[in-house]
């Protein structure tokens, strides 16, 4: 019985407030993939025009890669990690072992947010959840109808904190760090980051 | 599912980025476990828009190294906060590899460690049962044994409250202390961060490696996970 003795994880590590790097916009809506009405869809997208962005990642080395990872390498691949400004993620739905089909929804996915941000292979994917069923396309397509037609787009804290619940499946807290850091010349710049996952975890990702 | 991101508006070159998201990840996300399964889906990506007006970073900067190694600082508390909500989890449990002559060993004993049923188990119900952390260290699937010298390897729980004694010792120089002060390893064990150190004593390269304990709620909540 002690050793279940529960901590008040939520209290103890969700932040109250954040930093954010300037140029960034987020949004989340609960699409409906999720049931009791949860936070399972998310973007964040790059907004700031002065120069390209930078995009690099790492990927399971699973050999039976999602939809997701195998659509996002491919556009990192053919794009070297530039000028990539935006990144969808999605719960509730892993779009994994589903073929030829997921892959078409992930590129359906991808194709109407670049549509949208005026952007070609400008798209990074990111889904978890139940492996084996495929997106429920309907919810996710009109999700990100809603995100972009009402522009529910913002970079204050909430937002960053119900963008980092709309990526949670079986976590007790939303994971969301952010801290100001100076170069050599003083100049200050911000990092920002979220994660999620609290079971399937032992990542070997190259 | 292991998903992340790192967002920063400073502008880097795509290239370096991903030098500098890879390494991070070596020693961060590449260093947890909770339960052992890799993902189908497991992505970490990093994002850099170049919204604040300075010289372009890439591999050749004078900053490169340091901010490299504020991402790395940056992922190790994203990937801990994973493990510290590891399904059931009761304990964070860091797991100290040091003194490895390669890292690659050292990283394979700490994931072994971390990786093991009875180690994991033993941990939430609070067991010093130690022998099993000498087990996993012995299963470990190393190339060779370059790093692993059953007469200089030590094995400690260390106490993560700054009480004393801080280091528990259960084996000293490969020898195993069969009578440890049992009440002490009950303190330690009460605690709800835990550290197990294995100094290998063969070379100086060091691992460090975050697991949380197995509990029942782990079955519960992966029994009817799609429900």
């Amino acid at each position: 019985q002690s050793a279940s003795k529960t901590l008040d994880k939520y209290a103890l590590f969700v932040p109250k407030t954040g930093v954010f790097p300037k140029g960034y916009e987020v949004a989340s809506l609960a699409s409906g993939v999720k049931k009791n009405n949860a936070l399972d869809l998310g973007i964040i997208r790059n907004v700031n025009k002065s120069r390209k962005s930078s995009a690099a990642a790492v990927f399971t080395t699973n050999r039976f890669k999602a939809a997701p990872v195998q659509f996002s390498r491919k556009v990192l691949d053919a794009t070297s990690g530039e000028g990539i400004d935006a990144i969808v993620v999605n719960s509730g739905c892993a779009n994994a072992v589903t073929g030829e089909l997921g892959l078409q929804d992930a590129g359906k996915v991808a194709t109407q947010v670049n549509e949208l941000i005026g952007e070609k292979n400008s798209t990074l994917l990111m889904s978890t959840g139940v492996i084996g069923q495929r997106l429920q396309m309907d919810k996710i397509t009109g999700g990100i109808q809603t995100l972009f037609g009402q522009n529910k787009f913002s970079s204050d804290f909430d937002s960053w904190l119900k963008l980092a619940k709309s990526i949670c499946t079986t976590d007790t807290f939303p994971k969301l760090i952010s801290a100001k850091f100076s170069l050599s010349d003083g100049t200050e710049y911000t990092l920002v980051g979220i994660s999620k996952g609290a079971g399937m975890i032992c990542p070997n990702m190259a | 599912t292991l998903l992340g991101f790192i967002v920063t508006d400073l502008p880097i070159k795509s290239s370096a980025l991903q030098t500098m998201l890879t390494g991070a990840v070596t020693r961060s996300f590449n260093c947890i476990s909770v339960d052992g399964d890799m993902s189908t889906n497991d992505t970490i990506c990093m994002l850099a828009n170049g919204a604040v007006d300075t010289p372009v970073i890439d591999e050749s900067s004078s900053d490169f190294k340091k901010v490299s190694s504020q991402v790395t600082e940056f992922s190790k508390q994203l990937a801990q906060l994973v493990v510290r909500d590891g399904e059931g989890a009761t304990k964070f449990v860091t797991v100290n590899v040091k003194n490895s002559a390669e890292f690659k060993d050292a990283r394979t004993i700490a994931e072994t460690i971390a990786n093991s049923m009875l180690v994991k188990s033993a941990l939430y119900g609070q067991d010093a049962n130690w022998g099993r952390i000498l087990c996993a260290i012995g299963y470990s699937k190393l190339g060779n044994y370059e790093s692993l010298d059953e007469s200089k390897i030590n094995v400690s729980f260390i106490a993560t409250d700054n009480s004393t004694p801080r280091e528990l010792k259960l084996i000293a120089n490969g020898v195993p202390q069969l009578d440890i002060d049992e009440s002490r390893a009950s303190e330690i064990l009460s605690l709800s961060d835990l550290e197990v150190l294995v100094d290998l004593g063969t070379g100086s390269e060091d691992c460090q490696f975050w697991t949380c304990d197995l509990s029942h709620e782990y079955v519960t909540i992966n029994g009817d996970y799609r429900s």
